[in-house]
C-alpha cells in the first residue's frame, strides 16, 4: 500500500513537472515568435 | 582454498612496527600531499620514513562518527587481499586519527574518468572488473559486504591492480544473520532489495558493481540525471537497467552486465561465478590500464602544477591588478576513439580520494548510511530496526532530508499539497517567474509529501512490530 501510494504521488508530481516544462516550453517558443 | 589462492599476497609493507606506533606520527611520515577528501576525512601521500614506502594517510577529525570508522578499520584490518585496500596503524594527533593504509597511486576509478574526461573502453573495464570481482569474491568469501560499489571507491595503483577502498559502510554477515536490512550505499548503484528494506546478503555488490560497469562505460550511472529520490523508486520497480546505446557494446560485455543486474538477488550471479564469465575469463592483463594511467597521472599533475600557478597568481594579484590567465583546467586530448564525455559532475562521487567539490551532482550520490546498525549488531538473528522512541521515517528520508537542508537552505519552502487539477489549470495564468519557482521547488515538496505518508504508514505498522517483537521475546522466556 506504501508503495502504491508512493507511486500516486511520484506520478502526480511528475505529471504536475512535465505541465510546468511544457508551459515554460511554450511561453518560450511565444517569445520567440513575437520577438 | 581457490578464493585464497586467488588472492595470495605479493610480499609488501604489512603493517608498522611497534617503534614507529608508539611515535608521533610526524617522525614516521612525511606529509607529501593532499589526495583529497575521503567520506570522513582529508586523504594525503605521505612518505614512511622507516622504509621509505609511500603510504595513505586518512586524517579524521574524532569528532565524526568513531564507530563507523572503526568499523571500517576493522574490516581492513581483517582483509588481506591485493584486492582490497590494507591497513597499516593508526595514531591519534591532537583531535585527529590518523588512519595509515595502502597507497594507490593512480587514484580512483571515477577519478580517472574526470581527470581524462574521457569513459572508459571495454577492454579497460574488464581488467578493473576482473580485480573488483577478486576483491568481492574475497570480501565474500569472509562475509563481509562492501555495500558501497562504485568507481569511486574503486582504486587503481600505478600497476593497474584494483583494489576495493572505502569500507565505511561496509557489513559483517553472522552465520545466523545470513541477510542484513539497513539501506545503506550510494543512491544509483543500490541493489533493490536494498532500497526496498527486505533484507540482503553479498550479491547486493555484485548488483553494485554491474551498475559501476555501466558508469564506467557511461560516465555515469543509470538514472544519474534524475533526482534521487525518483531513482530511489524507479530502481525497485523498473526492469534492470540498460546501456543507452547497447550496440555500441559487445556481446559478453552486455551480458555480464545483465547477469550483475537481476533484479532477484536469488537469481543473481556470485562473484565467484562472474569470474568465469566470458568477459571476465577474457580480460587482458592490468597492462592494459598502463596508458590510461599514466595519461591520468600526467593530467593529474599537470592539474597541480596549474592550480599552483593559479594560485601564486593570486597572490601576486592581490598586490597588483595584473591580468592572470585562469584558463580551464586540462582539456582531454580530442583524438580519441568515440568515448562518450564524462559527466564533469559526476567524478567526485563523495567516496574515496575526491580532487574538487565543484559539482552539481556530488550532493546527490553521497553515500548514504542510515540506519545505525548498534542495533543490529547485538542481537544473534536478523531483524527489522525496532524504533525506540520516534517514528522512524523511511530509510532514504532521512538521507534527503539532511541534503535537503544542506542544499535547500535559501529555499522559500512554500508549502503546496500534491498537485491537483486545478493546479494544472493554474498554470496557464501564471507568470514565468512562478512557474519557474514552482519547478524548482518541485522536488523538496514531494520529498516532503512522501515523508508525510510515511510516518502515517509507521504509526500503523508500529503497534503489529511492537506486537511481533513481545511475541518473540515471550517465547525467547520460555
Amino acid at each position: 500500500l506504501f508503495m502504491k501510494e508512493l507511486e500516486r504521488i511520484v506520478k502526480s508530481y511528475e505529471a504536475y513537472r512535465q505541465a510546468l516544462l511544457t508551459e515554460l516550453d511554450m511561453r518560450k517558443q511565444r517569445q520567440q515568435w513575437y520577438a | 582454498e581457490q578464493v585464497q589462492l586467488r588472492n595470495n599476497p605479493r610480499r609488501q609493507l604489512k603493517k608498522l612496527s611497534e617503534d614507529s606506533l608508539t611515535k608521533q606520527p610526524e617522525e614516521v611520515f612525511d606529509i607529501l600531499e593532499k589526495l583529497g577528501e575521503g567520506s570522513y576525512g582529508s586523504v594525503f601521500k605521505a612518505h614512511y620514513k622507516e622504509t621509505g614506502e609511500i603510504v595513505a594517510i586518512k586524517q579524521v577529525p574524532v569528532e565524526s562518527d568513531l564507530q563507523e570508522i572503526i568499523k571500517e578499520i576493522s574490516i581492513m584490518q581483517q582483509c588481506n587481499s591485493p584486492h582490497v585496500v590494507k591497513y597499516y596503524g593508526s595514531y591519534f594527533k591532537n583531535s585527529d586519527l590518523w588512519i595509515v593504509m595502502e597507497y594507490c597511486g593512480a587514484g580512483s576509478v571515477s577519478d580517472i574518468i574526470r581527470l581524462r574526461n574521457k569513459t572508459l573502453g571495454e577492454d579497460e573495464i574488464a581488467a578493473i572488473v576482473q580485480s573488483t570481482l577478486k576483491g568481492l569474491e574475497y570480501l565474500h568469501f569472509m562475509r563481509k559486504i562492501h555495500r558501497d560499489i562504485k568507481a569511486g571507491n574503486i582504486l587503481l595503483n600505478s600497476e593497474g591492480q584494483a583494489k576495493l577502498a572505502d569500507f565505511g559502510v561496509a557489513g559483517q554477515l553472522t552465520d545466523t544473520m545470513a541477510k542484513r536490512n539497513t539501506v545503506i550505499g550510494t543512491p544509483f548503484w543500490m541493489a533493490p532489495e536494498v532500497i526496498q528494506e527486505i533484507g540482503y546478503n553479498c550479491v547486493a555488490d555484485i548488483w553494485s558493481l554491474g551498475i559501476t560497469a555501466i558508469e564506467m562505460a557511461e560516465g555515469k550511472p543509470p538514472y544519474a540525471d534524475i533526482h534521487p529520490m525518483r531513482a530511489i523508486f524507479m530502481i525497485p520497480t523498473n526492469p534492470p537497467p540498460t546501456f543507452r546505446n547497447p550496440d555500441q557494446w559487445s556481446e559478453p560485455f552486455r551480458d555480464f552486465v545483465s547477469q550483475c543486474l537481476v533484479k532477484n538477488p536469488e537469481d543473481r550471479a556470485t562473484a565467484t561465478q562472474l569470474l568465469q564469465h566470458p568477459f571476465i575469463k577474457n580480460a587482458k592483463s592490468n597492462s592494459v590500464l598502463k596508458a590510461l594511467i599514466t595519461e591520468s597521472m600526467e593530467l593529474k599533475l599537470k592539474k597541480q602544477e596549474m592550480q599552483q600557478r593559479e594560485q601564486d597568481a593570486e597572490d601576486e594579484e592581490n598586490s597588483d591588478e595584473d591580468e592572470v590567465d585562469q584558463g580551464t583546467m586540462v582539456r582531454a586530448s580530442t583524438s580519441d576513439l568515440g568515448t562518450v564525455r564524462a559527466a564533469g559532475s559526476l567524478g567526485s562521487s563523495l567516496g574515496t580520494m575526491i580532487e574538487h567539490n565543484d559539482s552539481t551532482l556530488d550532493s546527490q550520490l553521497g553515500t548514504m548510511v542510515i540506519n545505525s546498525e548498534d542495533e543490529e549488531e547485538d542481537s544473534s538473528t536478523m531483524k527489522h530496526h525496532h524504533e525506540t522512541m520516534q517514528p522512524a521515517k523511511p530509510s532514504f528520508l532521512q538521507y534527503f532530508e539532511q541534503k535537503e537542508k544542506e542544499d535547500n537552505k535559501n529555499s522559500d519552502n512554500n508549502c503546496h499539497k500534491l498537485p491537483t487539477e486545478g493546479d494544472m489549470e493554474v498554470i496557464r495564468s501564471l507568470s514565468v517567474e512562478e512557474l519557474r519557482r514552482r519547478l524548482a521547488s518541485l522536488d523538496p515538496q514531494m520529498e516532503q509529501e512522501i515523508e508525510e505518508i510515511h510516518q502515517r504508514y509507521q504509526a500503523k505498522r508500529q503497534p503489529i512490530l511492537d506486537a511481533i517483537e513481545a511475541k518473540k521475546r515471550r517465547q525467547q522466556s520460555f
